[in-house]
């Protein structure tokens, strides 16, 4: 039975799509089917992977506002075991789309009930709290929280931690916070470690012991259009990624 | 006459707010008369100058919902020349509110039509391409775009000029692109000089000659609730950041 994770923040520029791709690909090298869903009408998800914007033309916007099925609209990249379905800047039109109808929220949910060939979809979201974060969480068994270590972000964190609790007792009773996972961790940087402490005391074991260091590789993947885990992998980047697979499908139970 | 700016990119994390809350300084320490907005439900302009969220029951949420006066909801900063309107996380609601009326865009430019005792508004946008930044855009003057030297954040600059050119072709035809700035700059970093050489290439004089380098002081301001221009005048950023206002102010004719 498949779990559906959302990669959520509102905060904007924390790594939820550098964490979409990087643990995508491990979790795939690992065994595991995966699919990772472009929820952006940046596209960033899907540039990472290298599908060029004229082969976005089918993505999530035609699942959310049409019957269109997953099967239909998601492309398989170079990587095993891992699938796409692509963004393009059509969703920036969804909000007013489905403003009127009732299953508004529950659009995505409904489309991934009928798809069971995976073991993980992972959602990479926009940074907002909007209908389309709203479908992502109430479609999804666990919110994986990319934390940078930066004052604003620690900020915004009770505010989504809010919503995932509101979420949970409204729209979707199995959603779960899967963890917090602490990203652009600079160890001789005070700020990070603050951040840290603050974080762990606040959440404790809800926070990823794994922390994603600053590196630029990972930042340098995007425009050959590879996870940093082909692009380099033997970067610290690349590294704490894989370990993060390895402590994630641990605590979710994975063979 | 005043003159409005939105600081705007639909791109996450790439120093929005950092730029409207130290440029806004800057340009306060020139005399000039400033108006800082806050447009994004996080609220980090509002943390950044220092509110507690208990002073944030008022804000651009009352501007843009219901008939409250902008000089009914700023406040006044401890920097002379700078005052602030807040924002809270009841924004979240403003994109299904105003949905059926048909002003929603310009709700914000009717507010500032009555406001004169500024020489400058900034408006913080949220990462976003929605009727928040849509009002934003429709009031403004000119839109000042922070460009962090990375691959994803260049990417989506094309999406946002577009979406400027629309903006000025229909609801604001005083609208232009003021300038691009580049942000968290790292001279030493082949990415940040790679993405340099492309913009310059591609928008020439739109981009700013002065760069914002990634310096640490900056992200440790905000948790003392202060600009970096206060917390530490001494620091790369600071002096950056003065010196983006000198050539801002140039620019655009100031005296
Ligand atoms: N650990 C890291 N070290 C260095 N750079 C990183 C790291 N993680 C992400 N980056 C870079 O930082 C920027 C922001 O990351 P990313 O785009 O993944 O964040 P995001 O949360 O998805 O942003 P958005 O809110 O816009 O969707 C990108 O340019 C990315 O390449
Ligand atoms: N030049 C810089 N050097 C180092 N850190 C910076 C710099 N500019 C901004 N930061 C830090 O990077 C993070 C992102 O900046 P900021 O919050 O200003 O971006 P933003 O575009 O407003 O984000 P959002 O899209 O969430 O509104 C913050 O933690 C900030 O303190
Ligand atoms: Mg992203
Ligand atoms: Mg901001």
């Amino acid at each position: 039975k498949k779990k559906i994770y959302s990669v959520i923040n509102q905060k904007g520029g924390v790594g939820k799509t550098t964490t979409t791709i990087n643990l995508g690909t491990a979790m795939a090298a690992c065994d595991a089917k995966v699919l990772l869903i472009d929820m952006d009408p940046q596209g960033n998800l899907s540039t990472g992977l290298g599908v060029p914007p004229i082969n976005r033309a089918t993505g999530i916007y035609n699942i959310l506002t049409s019957n269109k099925k997953i099967q239909d609209c998601l492309l398989k990249t170079e990587i095993p075991n891992l699938d796409l379905v692509t963004a393009n800047d059509d969703l920036l039109g969804v909000e007013i789309e489905l403003s009127s109808s009732d299953d508004r929220a529950l659009r995505l949910k409904k489309a991934l009930e009928g798809v069971n060939n995976y073991d993980f979809i992972l959602l990479d979201c926009p940074p907002a709290l909007n209908i389309i974060t709203l479908n992502a969480l109430a479609a999804s068994d666990g919110a994986l929280v990319p934390l940078q270590a930066e004052f604003y972000a620690l900020e915004g964190l009770s505010q989504l931690l809010k919503t995932i609790k509101s979420i949970s007792s409204t729209v979707n009773s199995r959603l779960k916070l899967s963890g917090v996972v602490l990203t652009m961790f600079d160890k001789r940087n005070n700020l990070s470690v603050q951040v840290e402490e603050d974080v762990r005391g606040y959440l404790g074991g809800d926070v990823f012991l794994t922390k994603i260091p600053r590196n630029i590789r990972l930042s340098e993947a995007p425009s050959h259009g590879l996870p940093a885990l082909i692009y380099d992998h033997k970067c610290t980047g690349s590294k704490a990624y894989i370990d993060l697979a390895r402590e994630f499908l641990k605590r979710e139970g994975w063979k």
